[in-house]
């Protein structure tokens, strides 16, 4: 899976995921990254949010979405939203997110061994891991 | 005005192909990371920056998406994408697709000139046709190491049909 999110000069907010799903998958199955909500979310007056990880978990527990609803509702830091979703989330399994809010502040969070990514911050400091 | 950017290229266990190639899987992530930042800085609008550097992504077959994608059970590919613009809360998605060489841009045209939120299978792929999205063999999505994971995968679910499917 891969995804991006980015604040532009406008103060407009956007999120991409593609994949080619979990490797053995059934013939049919759909993921979360083609789900609006799960694995794809971008609203200017919350966050833009893409994730990666075990499918099932982020489409059950509507990750993007409830993220942007942690900072809407409780006013939390994205960061803090997106740790808080992702360790409170029902089910045992991989997650992974990169989020962005309309300050551009960063959100990075996963909880699996490793998490390909990489960011140029509203600083213009530029980072890339995988573990 | 504030910009910033970031990419992912997929969270889950580690293994042995990801450590064998770590410099490139970072210099890939840098060099994507980077253009995304200077089309930003050149005031192009966030939802065309995050298409173009997913569909960069799509194109390097190091990652589990359009080129790289991994095999299902029955070793065929079938790609899943979304786009969401924060502007106008306009989005789009594609699931389950064959055809189309960069599936972001064809979840992008869902967004753009289609009354619907997600088009899957045969209809996702005639869409691709009708919008004149580029599309390809589906032997061009499939890589050397997607293929020896399916093998490895089969053989392992042949063993042990009880064995979790891979992800």
């Amino acid at each position: 899976t891969v995804g991006a999110v980015a604040l532009d000069q406008d103060g407009n907010l956007a999120s991409t995921t593609s994949t080619g799903g979990t490797p053995g998958k059934a013939a049919g199955r759909i993921g979360d990254s083609c789900l609006i909500g799960a694995g794809c979310y971008a609203d200017n007056a919350t966050c833009a949010i893409s994730g990666t990880g075990d499918g099932e978990l982020l489409m059950k527990g509507l990750t993007g979405y409830s993220i942007a609803m942690m900072i809407d509702i409780r006013n939390m830091p994205i960061q803090e939203a997106a740790e808080q979703v992702i360790k409170n989330n029902k089910w045992e399994g991989d997650i992974g997110i990169i989020g962005i809010d309309g300050d551009g502040e960063l959100a990075i969070y996963f909880n699996s061994q490793r998490m390909h990514r990489a960011w140029v911050d509203k600083y213009g400091k530029s980072e890339v891991h995988i573990y | 005005s504030k910009i910033a950017l970031a990419i992912h290229g997929g969270a889950g266990p580690d293994n042995e192909f990801i450590r064998a190639n770590k410099k490139q899987y970072k210099d890939s992530l840098q060099r994507i990371a980077n253009t995304g930042y200077r089309m930003l800085k050149k005031g192009e609008p966030a939802i065309s920056v995050v298409r173009s550097v997913v569909s960069m992504l799509e194109d390097d077959p190091l990652f589990n998406a359009g080129r790289g994608s991994a095999l299902n059970k029955d070793g065929d590919i079938e790609m899943d994408a979304a786009i969401m613009n924060g502007a106008d809360l306009s989005a789009g998605g594609v699931a389950l697709v064959t055809r189309a060489r960069n599936p972001i841009l064809l979840a992008d045209q869902v967004r753009r000139h289609s009354s619907h939120l997600l088009l899957a299978g045969v209809g996702a792929d005639n869409f691709a046709v009708q919008q004149h999205i580029p599309t390809v063999d589906c032997g061009y999505f499939v890589t050397e190491e997607q293929r020896r994971a399916w093998v490895e995968n089969a053989i392992k679910q042949d063993h042990d049909p009880y064995a979790k499917s891979g992800g």
